[in-house]
């Protein structure tokens, strides 16, 4: 087993890497880290959540997702570091303690597994699930296609062979309807955070829909704080915005979901780089990018927590 | 496991909308095998395109005939492929 102090968070690692490291990430915070199974993947792969928590029953709390999109592999490297940042922090850092003396975070690091193993066994460049689709011999949907937010309208495919397939029908992925399962059977998220690469933006609801959210003056106000507590450490520029007026229209995403499930803080990050080497990111740029990302998931935390609704 | 060697990504800033929709357009010819890594969105607004080396010609072509711009954001993606495997190999070894 690799000891948290050996993994090597500078460099990319596979799902069983990864899921061993959860493992010794559990055991070595054992009061506050635990690992729970929300579910399988189509390949019948276990979808692992680490729970960060203090106590407490069914308090308030903040979702986060990586790795969605498989070959965004900066996202699953991120989320490994922060995971074990979470762990350290608590207790050092002031505002982490406070967050989680008053809240759990769950934290989903290989949001598709199967699409993540198909990325380091068959091809690097893939994006969506690993389902079959029924009359085509494409193979796959776009988990950030498949949720019941303007599912199906402009924005996603409606061709199995398009890396945007959207799906037979919402929630038709298994790693999709087990992240909205446990999210209402849990009914108390008050922030969800997805996490994908690359174009370095935070993104707020809607992306089906040109309408404003009701709530985007306040979402945009936190983006502005985000991105500049981002931007302090190593200067990295990022753009923030509704999704629909900042990139395009996309229909069937996870944080127009999640919006309209309530959770008023929903936000997606599109980490580095603006282009360079796009999915391909360097290794050597893992722990900056998780370090500034860091800077910006901690402003998100903190007026969730000061913001109660 | 599928290689990429040749495979291009090119940068891609479409004027208007036109020339938008033709991108759109170049997603749904299948044969083409092209894969947007980012999506055209608005004019101005780079898109970035994956292209296979056996489809690089047709593409280029099109974008040049249609006076849309482009620049070559990765010359040869398999290189970047493998020197990311090479630095995946160097910590496991260790």
């Amino acid at each position: 087993k690799r000891s948290g102090s050996t993994f090597n968070f500078a460099s990319y690692h596979t799902i069983d890497e990864i899921y061993d490291w959860m493992d010794t990430l559990v055991a070595d915070h054992p009061d506050l880290v635990s690992k729970l199974q929300i579910g399988q993947s189509y390949e019948n792969r276990s979808l692992y959540v680490l729970k960060f928590s203090t106590g407490g029953s069914n308090r308030s709390a903040i979702w986060l997702d990586t790795g969605i999109h498989s070959r965004e592999w900066i996202t699953q490297a991120t989320g490994a570091w922060t995971a074990n940042k979470i762990a350290e922090e608590y207790g050092q850092d002031p505002s982490v303690t406070a967050v989680l003396d008053s809240m759990d975070i769950f934290l989903e690091i290989i949001a598709n597994p199967d699409g993540f193993a198909y990325t380091h066994s068959s091809n690097r460049m893939w994006r969506k699930t690993r389902s079959r689709n029924s009359g085509s011999l494409c193979v796959g949907v776009d988990p950030n296609r498949n949720w019941n937010a303007g599912f199906g309208v402009a924005g996603a495919s409606r061709n199995p062979c398009s890396e945007t397939y959207h799906g037979p029908y919402a929630n038709s992925e298994p790693e999709v309807k087990a992240i909205v399962d446990f999210v209402n059977n849990h009914g108390n998220i008050k922030a969800f955070i997805s996490i994908h690469s690359y174009s370095q933006l935070l993104l707020y609801p809607y992306g089906y829909t040109r309408t404003p959210a009701p709530d985007q003056r306040e979402l945009h106000e936190i983006s502005k704080k985000a991105v500049a507590a981002l931007s302090s450490l190593y200067g990295t520029s990022y753009q923030y915005g509704s999704i629909y007026t900042t990139i395009y229209q996309a229909s069937g995403s996870s944080v127009d979901w999640s919006y309209n499930q309530g959770i008023k803080y929903s936000f997606t990050f599109e980490l580095r780089d603006t282009g360079r080497y796009g999915f391909l990111l360097p290794a050597s740029q893992i722990i900056p990018t998780a370090q500034e990302t860091w800077l910006a998931l901690k402003v998100i935390m903190q007026h969730t927590l000061n913001h109660p609704y | 496991e599928q290689l990429f060697v040749g495979d291009q990504v090119l940068r891609i800033t479409a004027s208007n909308e036109e020339q938008i929709a033709l991108l759109r357009a170049l997603d749904e010819q299948t044969e083409l095998q092209v894969d947007f890594w980012r999506h055209p969105a608005s004019p101005g607004h780079p898109a970035d395109l994956r292209v296979p080396f056996p489809s690089l010609q047709a593409v280029k072509t099109l974008l040049e005939s249609n006076g849309i711009s482009y620049s070559i954001m990765i010359q040869d993606l398999q290189k970047l492929v493998d020197e990311e495997k090479k630095a995946m190999a160097k910590p496991s070894k260790t």
